[in-house]
This record gives C-alpha cells, sequence and structure tokens, in this order.
C-alpha cells in the first residue's frame, strides 16, 4: 500500500513545490520507489523535473474525464521518469484549472483522486501531491486522498495566520471524508538572522509540538537554482545544506509514515 | 475618474500583496486619495492594514450579492480607514472564496467588480485591487475593471515560465471584457547577489522593454516586519530602500497613468 502525503498551503511562495520535489529525492535516494504528482495549473513541479507542460501527450488531467478508449491509454503513458531512479512524476498541464471548475458540480468528487491513485499503489512506496496556492476542488481531492498533509509554512506574519482556516477545513476533511487524515507542519525558507523568523519558528514549535518537524529547512539559494537545471536539489548540489535537510526531513517522514 | 490598477500573478509569494500596501502608501504621500482592495480570500491585505478578517461586520463580499436592505447599508459601511491618511481600506474575508464558485454561473459576472467600484469613481483618485495567487473568476473581474494591470514578477525561474499563462489571459480579457487593459511588470524580491536573479532581470528588460517598470525592488526584511505592525513600511520604516523604491515606483504609476 502506497503511503500518500499531500503538500498543501494556500499561502503563496511557501516552497510547496520545492519540497515535493527535494523530499522525493530524499525518499528515492533511501531506495523508495516514489511517485510526484503536479496538482497545480501552473505546472511547477513539471518544469522542475525537466518537463515541458506545453508538449505533454498526457498529463493528470487526462485520467479524469476519459473518453472511452482514453483511460487505459491514459493510464499507461501518463507517467513520466524524472532524471533520478526510483522517482517518477505524474506532470501537470494548463487544463488543470479548468478540470476544477467542473468538478463541483460532481457529487463525490472529494474521492476522484483517491480511485485513480489506487491503481498505482503496489507500484509505489510513496505518492507526494503537490497542491496549487488555493483551497479548491482539488486540494480538496488531495486531502481526501492522502493519509497525511505536510504543510510548509514560512516563518512570517502572513503564515502564521494563514494556518488556522487550512486546519479548519483539515478537520472539515477528517469529518466528512478522510478521518484518518493528520497532518505535520514543516518550517520552510528559514532565515536565522531574521528575527521575525526566530519569534516565528518558536511559536509554531511550542503551539504545534507534536505536529511538526523536527527538520527545519534553511533559505538557500541553490534551491532557487535547481528548478532551472530540471534536477532536485540533491543531484544537483547534493552536499549543500539544503540536500542535507531534505534528506533529514525523508527519514523523519519515514519513521512518521511506518505502518 | 478613479485610476484602477489589478495587482495580479497567478504566482505564489512574489510580493502582490506587499506591493499594493506600499504603493498605495505612496501614492498618498503624493496627497492622493488612494483605496485599496482585498481581494484574496487569505486577507493579508486587510490584516497588513491592521484590521482582522474574522471581527469585521461588513467587507467586499458583502457588495456582491447584497439582501435588498442591505446593499445600502453594505456600500455605506464596508471602507475602513487604515492608519494612514488618504489611504482607505475596503477588506476581505473568508465568505470570498465561496463567492468565486457562485460567479462562475452568473452570465457577464466579469463586469461585477467594476460596477460595484464606479460608485467611488469621483472619492478616490486610485483604486489599488490585490488579487489571489490564482486565474478564477475573481482575478478575471478585477482584470475587467483596472485600466493596468501590475505585475509583479520575482526573479526565478518559474516566475518567467507563468507569465506567459498571465499574459494569454491579459489577451483573452483584452479581447472579450476590457480592451483597454494594459499590463506593466514590476521586479521583486530582487537580490543582486544571486546570480538567477540577475539573469532574470536582464531577460525581463530586454523582452518587456516597454512593459517594465525602471524601479526595482530588492530584498528587505523591513518588508517582512511591517505586515506584524499594521503599518505600510512607508510609515514603520519610511528611510529604508524598501520605502524609498514604492515611493519612485508611485511617481512612475502617476506618470503612466496620466490621463
Ligand atoms: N529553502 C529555500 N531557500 C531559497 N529559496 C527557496 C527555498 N525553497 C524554495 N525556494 C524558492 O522560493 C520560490 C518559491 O518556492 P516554490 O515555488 O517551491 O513555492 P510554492 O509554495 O510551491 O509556490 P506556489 O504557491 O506558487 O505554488 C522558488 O523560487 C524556489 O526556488
Ligand atoms: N522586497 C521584499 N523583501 C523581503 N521580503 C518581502 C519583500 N516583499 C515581500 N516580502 C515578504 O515576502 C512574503 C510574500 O509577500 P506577499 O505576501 O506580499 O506576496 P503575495 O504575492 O501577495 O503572496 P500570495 O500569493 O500568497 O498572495 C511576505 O512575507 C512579505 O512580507
Ligand atoms: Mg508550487
Ligand atoms: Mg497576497
Amino acid at each position: 500500500m502506497s503511503k500518500i502525503l499531500a503538500i498543501s498551503n494556500q499561502k503563496g511562495g511557501v516552497a510547496k513545490t520545492t519540497t515535493c520535489m527535494s523530499l522525493g529525492a530524499g525518499l528515492a535516494e533511501m531506495q523508495q520507489r516514489v511517485l510526484i504528482v503536479d496538482l497545480d495549473s501552473q505546472a511547477n513541479l513539471t518544469l522542475a523535473a525537466g518537463l515541458d507542460d506545453h508538449e505533454l501527450p498526457w498529463s493528470v488531467v487526462d485520467l479524469f474525464n476519459p473518453g472511452d478508449g482514453e483511460a487505459a491509454e491514459a493510464q499507461a503513458n501518463a507517467i513520466f521518469p524524472t532524471g533520478m531512479d526510483g522517482l517518477d512524476i505524474l506532470p501537470a498541464d494548463l487544463r488543470l484549472a479548468a478540470l476544477e471548475r467542473y468538478l463541483y458540480d460532481e457529487p463525490g468528487y472529494e474521492y476522484l483522486l483517491d480511485k485513480i491513485l489506487s491503481q498505482w499503489q503496489t507500484t509505489y512506496d510513496y505518492i507526494l501531491l503537490d497542491c496549487p496556492p488555493s483551497l479548491g476542488a482539488i486540494t480538496l481531492m488531495a486531502l481526501t486522498a492522502a493519509q497525511m498533509v505536510l504543510v510548509p509554512v514560512q516563518c512570517e506574519y502572513y503564515a502564521a495566520r494563514g494556518l488556522s482556516r487550512l486546519l479548519d477545513i483539515v478537520s472539515e476533511v477528517q469529518k466528512r471524508t478522510n478521518p484518518g487524515l493528520k497532518y505535520h507542519l514543516l518550517a520552510t525558507l528559514y532565515d536565522r538572522r531574521n528575527n521575525i523568523c526566530r519569534t516565528v519558528l518558536e511559536q509554531l514549535q511550542t503551539h504545534f509540538a507534536t505536529a511538526i518537524f523536527e527538520t527545519v529547512i534553511g533559505v538557500d539559494t541553490r534551491l532557487r537554482e535547481s528548478p532551472a537545471t530540471g534536477e532536485p536539489v540533491l543531484v544537483y548540489a547534493p552536499r549543500t545544506r539544503a540536500a542535507t535537510q531534505y534528506r533529514r526531513l525523508a527519514q523523519e517522514v519515514q519513521t512518521l509514515l511506518v505502518d
């Protein structure tokens, strides 16, 4: 059974995509078979994996409303290798934005992604879902399919306020469509020279003591550079601080999600 | 007639809210009467202006589907002062997310915001619209109401790729609902020590030569701190580099939008 992890926060630019890519690579380095799924119509994860979202013959969208003959074909072809062994990607394209609007009219749409991913339950040890910066139908599907939601939180003023909103949604999902959903915060873009950062981190560690990763991801310009190379930072710059931190995170995730 | 400026980019965390607040303050300092409008259900602009989105009796949402008696009351009460002379705010609250879903079923919804704002056309010289990190119905309304869209762009790999998508939407809006819409890019979170930043900025300045502001907003930790004070950085730390840069931007905007 794959362990499914959603990576979500409606606050923009907090390193959701960077975490999905880097954590995926960290788990693959530990010989885990990993699928990363791009659920954002911006297709940043697809880009970071070296693919071109304008040129793809298939994407995650084709799995949602396949015509009869297409279902089998889409499922067989929508997964692509990344430059790294053990790390595959189910990419996104523009059509994802239109899909979200059509989902609202489908009763029970929350379970659609879980059904689609179930066909790869024995192929992958981990499936990581990169969510868009919103709390719409796409994110609700991801939260319904996941055992855990990893919430990247930048240590800044807005971030702490936005959390209560996201955690309200998580408890909605626990009540309605996924009682087993857990959440865990990850402090990202941490700059130890900045007072606000230090204060917010301390508040988060006190307030969420049992639901926050010990690993803190510091600011590291290598993480800004790696998307342009189409490689995860663990491959592009394996000995930098960020690569080490994401390896440590991968170990924490493995311990936390053990059966 | 108010000049209406939308501040939009679907990429998250590129300083849309920070620019709306700081540019608004810069224009107010030049004796312009300015209204900033929070169109993001995260309500970060509302927070940055020192208001609490959970406690507000009225917000922008009440202007969209007022019950009969409420319309006049909402319009009379939904605008709040900020701590700065000449700068008012029309705040957001959570209900904005649900509003977006209901708009899709309303034919001609794109024009609703323009109609609502027209009642303040002679009250304010400038109306600045802070958009959410998405290209849904709320952003389409803002682009339909605006004379210009200011696109904050962080000098990073994903940002340059996301631009073509946003500019496609802008040309859609120009064809369908707002032929006079112009756009102008603003480089934000610029870090001159970072190679990627320098390269992306040069590419943007070459590629968009006539549609990019000369002012570049550098990374400045004062901008991270000011939201917690409920004051614009021009008030909180008036002599920092960021405050000076946003004042220069306000002058460029005035020149560009002159009748
Ligand atoms: N630890 C870090 N240090 C420095 N830069 C980082 C770090 N993590 C991410 N970044 C950079 O910050 C920017 C935002 O990260 P990213 O795009 O992963 O965030 P996101 O939450 O996925 O954004 P969106 O809300 O648009 O989906 C990117 O340019 C990325 O390269
Ligand atoms: N020039 C700057 N220097 C340093 N920090 C900045 C600068 N501009 C903005 N910030 C900080 O970066 C973070 C993101 O900015 P902001 O929230 O304004 O972006 P946004 O585009 O509105 O995000 P969202 O997509 O979530 O609406 C905030 O913590 C803000 O304080
Ligand atoms: Mg992302
Ligand atoms: Mg914002």
